[in-house]
């Protein structure tokens, strides 16, 4: 049995670097035929860059989400922290009698569109 | 295609960068 | 599953070579090597998106941590205003 399991492991070996060959064979053929100009580059290459931009896009997506999601967390945090503050000042101004200056026309809007 | 989702990836993290910094501004305004 | 990821390999490169065997003949007719040189030419285009892409990214990085900086702020306010209260 152990025999017959090397076997099959030598076969799958041989299979893979067969097929590697191939592949080298048919890019340094493709790479003769159509050798690189200025701005024009052989299939090979545009494929091989076509799967990196891939990757790389894949990449930078992965990246961004998890930054996107953290972002609209810290938002909302501080919407909540703002608006528990702005109505504790209120009941302090209330509680002391203290007249504090208005808010000014931007902290109104700023105000509103926090909440 | 691959073109068109990386420019509206583009646009929409261009869109979020200028919504956080407007964010910003206005809490600024706030705590002042 | 071991077998499986092998299969999967093996079919990735006889995959990969499938699409260098169909890229072969490409460039021999003229109409083709002008769909070549498109490629190439939207390959650069995307390339070029990806860079501001990742310029967009590291800003909103900087920008994220920017946001926490103000939440702390703001939670100190907070604080500080409950202690008064």
């Amino acid at each position: 049995m152990e025999a017959e399991v090397d076997k099959l492991e030598l076969m799958f070996q041989k299979a893979d670097s067969d097929l590697d060959y191939i592949q080298y064979r048919l890019e340094y053929e493709i790479k003769t035929n159509h050798p690189e100009s200025a701005g024009e580059k052989n299939p090979v290459t545009l494929l091989k860059e076509m799967s990196a931009i891939k990757s790389r896009y894949q990449t930078l997506y992965a990246r961004f989400k998890p930054i996107a999601a953290e972002q609209k967390e810290t938002k909302n945090r501080i919407c909540a922290t703002m608006n528990k503050t702005m109505t504790m000042i209120q009941e302090l101004q209330k509680q002391t009698d203290l007249e504090l200056s208005p808010l000014t026309e931007e902290e109104k809007t700023a105000a509103e569109q926090l909440k | 295609t691959l073109k068109d989702d990386v420019s509206i990836l583009l646009d929409k993290a261009r869109l979020e960068n200028e919504e956080s910094m407007s964010f910003i501004k206005t809490t600024k305004v706030m705590m002042k | 599953s071991e077998l499986e990821q092998l299969c999967c390999h093996v079919n990735e490169k006889i995959g990969n070579i499938r699409k260098t065997l169909s890229l072969r003949n490409l460039g021999q007719e003229p109409t083709l090597k002008n769909v070549l040189n498109k490629i190439g030419g939207e390959i650069f285009a995307v390339n070029e998106l990806l860079n501001k892409l990742e310029l967009e990214i590291q800003y909103q990085e900087q920008t994220n941590s920017s946001l926490k900086e103000l939440c702390a702020s703001l939670e100190e306010d907070y604080k500080d205003v409950e202690h008064l209260k």
